[in-house]
């Protein structure tokens, strides 16, 4: 199946959304 | 296509969960008893409310870990999963506890949270940081040692991310002879 693979870039960018 | 209020704030999914742990040395007491489990987390966004509610590692007390693994898998060599593989390790000096443990230690987890190592992720079992006067480690720990493949390309992923200059070696170690070795040295079954 498909891996959920999330880059630095997207995550560093989930902690600063509210 | 779906439409619905929570639109925007629905977390976005891990590919695991993940367990943190965190062990405090108690030379009082048996080393299994020393670890506690801390809790578990399978979204990005609590990940980060996770993060942001503990301690760094760098202010830490020195014997302290925190570790990082697969849901299932406990941050022990005895663990099935663990017992034939190994680590990659990171030895850092003593004055990179304020210049770059802590940003090392995050890039870590975030290659854990984020599948950074593709389809070699299924052979990643976690991570853990020692925090040592001598000086700290940042070790990933994989599940096959032997997994010739699967370890180096881990290991160069994590030499890249880790941002290490081409001229610092890490080696990887087999748990199998960390813990029969007679002396404080392992030798490096493969290294990058």
């Amino acid at each position: 199946g498909t891996r959920i693979i999330y880059d630095r870039k997207f995550l560093l960018e989930c902690k600063n959304s509210p | 296509g779906k439409l619905s209020l929570g639109e925007g704030l629905e977390k976005h999914p891990l590919e695991n969960r993940w367990a943190l742990w965190f062990f405090k040395n108690d030379r009082n007491r048996a080393w299994r008893d020393n670890l506690h489990l801390l809790t578990k987390f399978d979204t990005v966004e609590d990940f980060w409310a996770l993060y942001s509610h503990i301690q760094l590692a760098s202010k830490l007390s020195s014997g302290c870990d925190y570790a990082l693994f697969k849901d299932g898998i406990e941050p022990m060599w005895e663990d099935c999963r663990n017992k034939h593989g190994g680590r990659w390790l990171v030895s850092l000096a003593k004055q990179q506890r304020q210049s770059n443990l802590d940003r090392l230690w995050l890039e870590t987890l975030l290659c854990l949270v984020g599948e950074a190592f593709e389809e070699y992720s299924e052979e990643v079992c976690g991570a853990v940081v020692n925090v040592r006067t001598k000086g700290d480690k940042i070790a990933i720990w994989t599940s096959e040692a032997e997994n010739q493949p699967a370890v180096t390309f881990i290991g160069r992923v994590f030499k890249d991310r880790l941002g290490l200059s081409p001229k610092v070696v890490i080696g990887y170690q087999a748990h199998a002879d960390t813990a029969t070795k007679s002396n404080s040295f392992t030798k490096n079954k493969f290294v990058v």
